[in-house]
């Protein structure tokens, strides 16, 4: 499948109520189901959040997840 | 530069959160 997909099924992994968007409360909600901590999801949601007003949307999740995969430093 | 330094630590984070995803779609029993 092509990176586009793969960033949806994991938006959509994150947006369970397909509201089109990702809120904090949506990324506590993955606290238990992925090996982070409370704080590390905060963390990646901050991160992701390139404008900061609260909200993901699928344009910001998707430039950080093509950072992942393409952007990622070797040491 | 502190700023750096925060950007690093995120980066770290984000590919635990991204790879855990990528684990958790394919590796489901």
């Amino acid at each position: 499948s092509t990176l586009m997909e793969k960033t949806q099924e994991f938006f959509q992994l994150c947006d369970i109520q397909q509201k089109g968007f990702i809120t904090r409360r949506d990324m506590q909600r993955l606290h238990g189901e992925l090996p982070l901590s409370a704080d590390e999801l905060e963390n990646v949601f901050d991160t992701l959040d390139a404008d900061g007003n609260g909200y993901l949307t699928l344009d910001e999740f998707s430039s950080g997840f093509s950072e992942f995969m393409f952007g990622q430093r070797v040491s | 530069d502190p700023n750096m330094k925060g950007a690093a630590a995120n980066e770290g984070v984000l590919a635990n959160f991204f790879n855990s995803l990528l684990s958790k779609k394919t590796g489901s029993p």
